[in-house]
């Protein structure tokens, strides 16, 4: 037996339209520690990893381990029927092939039940260890997504080089190149304008922009973004969930031929 | 040129 309930509802809808362009299908996975999910993009280059943990639901009751396949479209179809004051419960009976949403209004004169046809999946668990990064940027979120969708007018790839100066995102393109520095800025009017760097040593990797591109639809999630960045590994794009958990995007640099 | 490298190549599958 597994019921979840969310006061925020609006959270898993946010969540669901953070991740379904990049992954179409995946198990959500259910235990004593939280509502998880890991999967990859078709193309194996990119990773979602999120979670979302126990204590940050009002009620949680999870009796037993629990993978439940769904496809993300179809996901986000039924919470886009969900009010964004909405209360969201998700139910599912032990060997049961379905999942239920219900959704609750805030004076709970409107209650709702979508039941979803589950399925099976066959996924690959990736084995990320805890890494030193060379350089760590957090920064407004919708900044990055805003260096992210002009570079990509410009150019397909992003470099992202951080040094003592700051951190810079540069593309080429056939009509032309463009460089964005953002410096350290902590003296702000709130926290979640400021840039802060955190660096250990300089790095300099280049990715593809259509992936930052989609990564970047997590930024109604919260106003800041942690960039986590070392030589020869796959950049961490992280979001927080509010005060439960995270969305992480994982992707792998471009590598010289 | 550059090509795009997997994640299988940094991280291991369980």
């Amino acid at each position: 037996m597994l019921e979840l309930r969310l006061v925020q509802g609006s959270l898993l809808k946010k969540v669901l339209e953070a991740i379904k362009e990049l992954v179409t299908d995946a198990n959500f996975d259910c235990s004593a520690t939280g509502f998880s999910l890991q999967a990859m993009d078709s193309s194996h280059v990119a990773l979602v990893a999120l979670l979302l943990r126990s204590e940050g639901f009002e009620h949680y009751r999870c009796d037993r381990n629990l993978s439940m396949g769904m496809n993300l479209n179809n996901v986000s179809k039924m919470l886009r029927c969900a009010g964004n004051d909405d209360i969201i419960t998700l139910k599912a009976d032990d060997g049961s092939d379905t999942v239920t949403f219900m959704f609750e209004s805030p004076n709970q004169d409107k209650i709702a039940d979508f039941e979803m046809k589950l399925m099976d999946i066959d996924s690959e668990h990736l084995g990320i260890p805890e890494a030193e990064y060379h350089a760590i940027v957090k920064m407004p979120s919708a900044e990055f997504a805003r260096i992210c969708k002009d570079l990509s007018s410009i150019g397909d790839t992003v470099v992202i080089s951080v040094t003592k100066e700051g951190v810079k995102f540069s593309t080429r393109g056939d009509i032309g190149n463009a460089n964005i520095v953002c410096r350290q800025n902590t003296t702000v009017d709130k926290p979640e304008e400021a840039t802060i760097i955190e660096m250990q040593e300089p790095v300099s990797l280049t990715f593809a922009l259509r992936y930052m591109n989609s990564f970047t639809k997590a930024t109604p999630l919260s106003n800041t973004v942690t960039i986590s960045l070392s030589s020869e590994l796959p950049v961490v794009v992280e979001y927080k969930v509010a005060d439960m958990g995270y969305i992480r995007f994982y992707l792998a640099p471009k590598i010289e031929d | 040129g550059s090509s795009q490298a997997q994640l299988y190549t940094f991280y291991q599958a369980l």
